[in-house]
């Protein structure tokens, strides 16, 4: 699961961090 | 004391909604209902959609990283407003995953169940959350500074013009129940900690904090809307309609994805590969 939902993951893992369109 | 922790729980996840929702149901109908000094710019037509970019862009000078104003650099009219409908997803799944960090006990669920359960509920509390910025005749998009009408979004060319319809007709269902902004928090947080989602490993421990949340759920309605008797059951019936509303989105994503030349967000890519 964690390769395959690498950003979900990291958004889980650190405060709320900016995901560029 | 039970009854006393229910309480502290929907008082706790109401905070947490509030914190990290921008626009709260109670703000949306403020702007819907045109009661703000700079009401929503309307977008109806293909005329009224490139004066979008100049209106909306000016007010959100600073912002380089706005994916309405990006999206309406692009060419064809679908692709733009596919893109910026890509944005709001992306911006209410960064949002939803700190409101269900704030949900009690999710933390400390193991980490691959928390992907779990946000990769199956994000959407469904995200078509939740859209029906607060809907009225019968459109959709507030920009934070509330823009307002493209349920006509004009029908118009488009197939398949985008079947991308919102659905959204609309379930919102004007669910408006009907007439929720407030307490009530939107329990709800929504009930959507993430769903014990039967496929491939969960400690089910036990999440339908542990759902059961709380369903009965804090439950006995909040009581209080905030005591002559609306089945309004508990009706919104139970909810989730099941939303869960139809998921998949039927999910299959037209990736019809959209294989025959129409549009590129999908990563983080949106990751949530629809192998869902249903």
């Amino acid at each position: 699961l964690k390769e395959k939902h690498k950003i979900l993951h990291r958004l889980l893992q650190n405060s709320t961090s900016p995901v560029d369109l | 004391t039970q009854l006393a922790d229910l309480k502290t729980l929907a008082r706790q996840l109401h905070e947490a909604y509030l914190r990290h929702f921008h626009l709260s149901k109670a703000k949306a109908r403020i702007f819907l209902a045109g009661k703000t000094s700079t009401p929503p710019f309307v977008i109806h037509d293909l005329d009224t959609l490139q004066q979008a970019q100049q209106i909306l862009a000016t007010h959100m000078q600073g912002d380089e990283k706005d994916g309405l104003v990006s999206a309406l650099q692009e060419r064809e009219t679908e692709s733009r407003l596919f893109r910026c409908c890509q944005h709001t997803s992306v911006e209410t799944v960064t949002q939803l995953t700190e409101f269900a960090k704030a949900v009690p006990g999710f933390a400390n669920l193991d980490l691959n169940d928390q992907v779990t359960l946000l990769k199956y509920g994000v959407h469904e509390a995200f078509f939740t959350l859209l029906a607060s910025c809907m009225n019968k005749d459109g959709l507030l998009v920009a934070h509330g500074k823009g307002f493209i009408t349920r006509e004009f979004l029908k118009s488009l060319r197939r398949p985008f013009s079947d991308l919102l319809e659905p959204k609309f007709q379930f919102a004007m269902c669910f408006n009907a129940l007439q929720l407030d902004d307490s009530d939107l928090a329990l709800f929504v947080a009930a959507i993430i900690c769903c014990g039967d989602r496929p491939g969960l490993a400690n089910v036990s421990h999440i339908e542990f904090i759902q059961e709380s949340i369903i009965h804090a759920l439950q006995l909040h309605l009581q209080a905030n809307h005591p002559d609306n008797t089945f309004l508990f059951p009706k919104l139970l019936q909810k989730l099941a309609d939303l869960r139809q509303l998921v998949t039927e989105h999910a299959q037209l994503v990736q019809d959209i994805k294989k025959t129409q030349d549009t590129s999908l967000h990563p983080l949106l890519q990751e949530i629809y590969k192998d869902m249903y």
